[in-house]
């Protein structure tokens, strides 16, 4: 079962990052062989593995500089390397022909050593975001409980719908879920019945709480479950994790 | 005294927005003449203050199709509103030549109407945000005091001195504050240290505590003044504008 999925929402800090981190760590923690692909100049997943400053990156591989080149981060678990170099890749690449097919075209090659490939995109619907969603099956978009949060959707689900039409006949939003959520708050309970209405049984069951053992886990170099594994960020990755899995069954 | 600000960080989710809409709002209570500039193709300052589809925004303006159009949303306050098609400006823009002078140049024949003119900026450093570097003299950071939050600001750094060297002579960093802070969190107490570390006395005093009410405010189309005066989101931001006011017998 190879997946190849991108985890992107333009809305910024809502759990992009933390979750490619966490679901990339859990699933290899069940066996799975996995690529963690960072497409965001912000280098924040490279950084959360204690990755300072990668010799070979996907900015570099864009360019068309050297294939992919996956580095070793744990056991079933590698990932291709950001830089903040990669800021300018954008208006460096808009004048290419076929440049929403570049990133596709590096990820070909290496489909088969992989059982999930999780592209973490940036805070934007820019280029590397359309690269991400012509390379890929399956979206998930993690969405925080709050107004503005929604308010986006209607953009994201506009960008996609162009993409399948034009670049990407398999592209399909598959999974939504709730970060950062706390139950006890009226406006989070509000806005995860309207997720609900508005994407049915695409929306995981488990929601991820707010937990600061998530924003402490980056500077150790850890994901969550090397952190802290009995914490209930550690909990509610594990159980989405376990969803992500039994997806399998239902294609 | 003309301040011309834009309150900037790449990191996404760390409040820009949230404090453009209530410092504008209450700057404009203390009676100054404020104008909100929404660069970020999120619009979500513009869907802050219930704007649903403005006729004409910034977008249009950077276009060359108009001048500015400042609407008023309440006494002293005016916006330029953003719209999702703002996304596509980047790459528009991008082979424009003095690309990075087109949003100074829309600024210029309107500062006289203007104490505070304040721009929030989406979470990237692309030509959006460049724009609004050139057409400044101040930028302030919000930061989240969360380990990801630190390790990028080298990078706005790097990119505000390029500009000041090249494009901008008076652009400076005047101010960093802290959102979303809970005192009770070691990480939040570590990291705050760390920014005063970096920035010294240009760290505000007042830390924007994390306040639910914050979150609802823009549902209800309001600045946090008008949804719930008496709230800690009210009273941080009362004192932020305080401090902001207090910076121009400074100079
Ligand atoms: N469930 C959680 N509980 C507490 N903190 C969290 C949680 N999820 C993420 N964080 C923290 O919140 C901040 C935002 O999360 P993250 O960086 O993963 O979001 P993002 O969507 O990738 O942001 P960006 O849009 O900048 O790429 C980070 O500092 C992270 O450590
Ligand atoms: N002090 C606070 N307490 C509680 N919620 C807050 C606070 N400040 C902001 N928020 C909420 O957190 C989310 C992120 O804030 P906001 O959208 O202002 O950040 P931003 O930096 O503008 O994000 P982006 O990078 O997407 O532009 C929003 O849903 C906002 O309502
Ligand atoms: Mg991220
Ligand atoms: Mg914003």
């Amino acid at each position: 079962m190879k997946r190849i999925i991108a985890v992107s929402n333009h809305k910024g800090g809502v759990g992009k990052t933390t979750s490619v981190v966490n679901i990339g760590a859990g699933l290899a923690r069940s066996g799975k062989r996995v690529l963690l692909i960072d497409l965001d100049p912000q280098a924040n997943l490279t950084i959360s593995f204690g990755i300072q400053e990668a010799e070979k990156t996907i900015y570099g591989s864009l360019k068309g500089e050297y294939e992919l080149f996956p580095m070793n981060v744990g056991e079933n678990l590698d990932i291709v390397a950001s830089t903040l170099d990669l800021s300018g890749a954008e208006t460096e690449l808009s004048s290419e022909a076929g440049r929403e097919y570049i990133l596709q075209e590096l990820i070909e090659p290496i489909t088969g050593n992989y059982d999930y490939i999780i592209i973490d995109c940036p805070p934007s619907l820019g280029l590397l975001t359309i690269n991400a969603f012509t390379a890929v099956e399956e979206v998930f978009i993690p969405l925080q409980p709050h107004y503005l949060a929604i308010k986006g959707l209607a953009k994201i689900i506009e960008v996609i719908n162009k993409i399948k039409r034009r670049l990407n006949k398999s592209l399909e939003i598959t999974a939504v879920f709730v970060t950062l959520y706390d139950k006890r708050k009226i406006l989070h309970r509000d806005v995860l019945q309207t997720i609900k209405t508005y994407f049915g049984d695409r929306v995981f069951y488990t929601k991820i709480r707010e937990n600061i053992a998530l924003a402490e886990a980056p500077s150790a170099g850890n994901d969550i479950f090397s952190y802290d594994a009995s914490c209930n960020g550690a909990d509610d990755y594990r159980r989405l994790v376990k969803e992500i899995i039994e997806m399998e069954d239902k294609d």
